[in-house]
């Protein structure tokens, strides 16, 4: 190009672009930080990018081990904190095995387990001596978890449970490390005491022997094969054959069954607690999909200010594509979803937050609108920043193809965010179903509070049906 | 609705009471075919609500889409108000926060005619604002993307780095390719010369 066009661009902004990354990065210090973790990751070995999209799925495996392994002991080396792990974790965005074991295996046992269990799990979970994942979806079951068809049969005479598949469609199928790096699993199972069903709950299951890591007698486990993204992270079958757990695998912190087979069910307000988990999860959704959207949207901007195509007269420079009517018709309404992502994201954490406040006071009377809520951004954040991801793609061209432009790999790691934690469609329908019981209460003539309190406004409009 | 000129399209007043029109309609047509698929009783439950799931999730939709840009409505003006951020900043976020408003309502286009609150004329001004507000934020663009502040290793990619020098990444990593590690390349032996 005749002229640094980067360069240029940026003597073009009205506005200190600095001033507004500190601002939406929380502090100068957090921007600073992040730069010295880039170095350190540049010094490391398993932290290498030069060769990131020529790897094989098996080699991918192993990377993303190697770096999921590699952040753990740096951290614990160097007594770098959570949130520096978690930056790491980001920078390096090269997901693996661990994923699942610090991201719901850890977890669920501080949310679930009784103080005895994290006593006994935790300290192996955080030597790594034990790596966990959770085993919930299977073949023919997703997002009806009360349609689950594994059995936990809890036996008196010996005080165990017996764990089993009892059909094909029950194989359990979890893409976050099964396969091949766990020992451990959270295992979703109807709990049946005494020939009766309690429906699904929490166990911990050993599925590999902690020295040889080869499958225990009754375990069938293994990689089901590659996927669209993500591919550091094996994608896992597990069924089980009538194998045997102690009383004490059930996750016991709500529900309980005693040694002589009693089932004490969880205190009421138990499933309204769970719900913080969700929203958390949920939460961390919507946030990281302003976070990879606009990765998307910044590589296609750039690159549509760099990149010169045509001139309108001869002799003249070739026009900068972002330039083109039509390519910052597109760039430029993205950028904004981009933001308003961002800040949905930075939103939806502190309602969180103050939802796990006001539960601690045991105040849920949030909980029917920010499950609402939760569910409807999960979906359409995520709907956004897929197809967005996508859109940003196509505004590169031809190059926009090559991995080497980081946007197939960032669309192929993302688009998993529409169908995991329930399908989107699945998500709108709750929200719709706190939609519903809103226009019924209008119709009754009962107040509305809250994100639907503009059906009560509409209904007051002179020509409202 | 009362917009007049393509400008009263920016105001937050105007964006959030369509979007909120276009939700309400959606709810109040998603209610009436559960209703009615229902045999007169909207139920949450059901077969009823199974044959309604395509207005409901639409429905859905619109409520939430009205929710998202509320909330960047508020959480820039906040910021700003707050005097967290400066002057300069917070003009160009109260930009990208109408034309995030403006294409939002594009999407729902249809809805807003479909039941009369805007008429042909007027969404010709909504697009017409659209054109005006993405021209205003041109200059800014690539410093928008400097905002996000993401590291050239974060985001490993040859075409977003910072400098612009995306040509020379290309063919730096092309050097990192299996096909490259010889000159003749990996085949040529084994399967094109016997032919």
């Amino acid at each position: 190009n005749p002229v640094d066009d980067a360069a240029a661009e940026r003597l073009k902004a009205t506005f200190d672009s600095e001033e507004l990354a500190a601002f939406l990065h929380d502090g100068v210090d957090k921007l600073q930080r992040r730069e010295e973790l880039v170095k350190l990751l540049q010094s490391q070995p398993w932290s290498d990018k030069t060769h990131r999209y020529f790897l094989t799925r098996e080699q991918e495996y192993v990377g993303g081990l190697e770096a999921a392994v590699g952040i753990w002991q740096q951290m614990r080396g160097e007594r770098l904190s959570m949130e520096d792990g978690i930056t790491m974790r980001s920078l390096a965005y090269f997901p693996g095995g661990l994923e699942l074991h610090i991201g719901m295996f850890i977890p669920t046992i501080l949310g679930q387990g009784t103080p005895e269990q994290q006593a006994k799990w935790l300290p192996l979970c955080n030597r790594l001596q034990i790596i966990g994942t959770y085993a919930q979806t299977e073949l023919g079951h997703g997002t009806f978890v009360r349609g689950l068809q594994t059995v936990a049969v809890y036996d008196e005479a010996s005080k165990e449970f017996v764990v089993h598949s009892p059909s094909l469609e029950s194989t359990k199928w979890w893409p976050g490390g099964m396969g091949k790096t766990a020992t451990h699993v959270i295992l979703m199972a109807r709990l049946f005491v005494k020939g009766k069903d309690y429906g699904p709950h929490s166990f911990v299951v050993q599925i590999r022997d902690l020295a040889t890591h080869l499958p225990l007698a009754g375990v069938s486990v293994g990689d089901i094969g590659p996927k669209m993204g993500f591919n550091g992270v094996d994608n896992g079958y597990l069924s089980l054959d009538h194998v045997r757990i102690p009383r004490d695998a059930m996750l016991m912190r709500f529900a309980q069954v005693t040694e002589e087979g009693r089932y004490i069910p969880p205190p009421p307000d138990n499933q309204k607690a769970a719900y913080a988990t969700m929203v958390y999860v949920r939460a961390t959704i919507v946030r990281d999909s302003g976070d990879f959207l606009s990765r998307a949207v910044t590589i296609a901007t750039r690159y549509a200010a760099v990149r010169r195509q045509t001139a309108t007269k001869l002799g003249e420079p070739e026009l900068q594509v972002l330039d083109y009517d039509n390519v910052q018709q597109i760039l430029l309404p993205l950028m904004s979803r981009a933001y308003a992502l961002v800040f949905m994201g930075r939103s939806m954490m502190d309602m969180y937050h103050s939802f796990d406040s006001a539960r601690a006071r045991g105040d849920f009377s949030v909980l029917p609108e920010l499950h609402a809520l939760s569910s409807g951004l999960k979906a359409l954040s995520t709907d956004i920043a897929a197809t967005g991801i996508e859109t940003a793609r196509r505004q590169c061209g031809g190059h926009g193809y090559m991995l080497a432009s980081g946007l197939p790999t960032l669309f192929n790691s993302y688009v998993q965010n529409c169908t995991w934690e329930g399908d989107n469609n699945v998500m709108y329908l709750q929200t719709a179903r706190y939609l519903m019981k809103a226009a019924i209460a209008v119709q009754t003539g009962k107040p509305l509070t809250g994100s639907a309190k503009y059906l009560s406004d509409a209904a007051r409009q002179p020509n409202a049906k | 609705c009362q917009v007049a000129a393509p400008e009263d399209w920016r105001a937050p007043a105007h964006q959030l009471a369509a979007l909120a029109a276009v939700a309400a309609q959606l709810t109040a047509q998603a209610a009436a075919v559960l209703a009615r698929a229902g045999g007169g009783r909207p139920g949450v439950e059901g077969e009823a609500w199974n044959s309604s799931s395509v207005d409901l999730i639409r429905a859905a939709r619109a409520h939430i889409a009205l929710y998202l840009h509320q909330n960047f409505i508020e959480c820039v003006e906040a910021a700003s108000s707050q005097r967290k951020l400066s002057a300069g900043p917070a003009a160009v976020l109260r930009q990208l926060v109408a034309l995030h408003g403006v294409a939002t309502l594009l999407d729902a286009a249809g809805d807003l005619q479909e039941r009369g609150y805007a008429t042909g004329r007027q969404v010709a001004l909504l697009r017409g604002e659209q054109r005006t507000l993405v021209r205003a934020l041109r200059p800014n663009a690539v410093a928008l993307t400097d905002s996000f502040g993401y590291p050239d290793y974060m985001l490993n990619s040859a075409l977003g780095r910072r400098d612009g020098n995306v040509y020379q990444a290309l063919l730096d990593s092309a050097k990192s390719s299996p096909l490259n590690a010889t000159q003749e390349g990996p085949a040529w032996k084994p399967v094109l010369e016997p032919l």
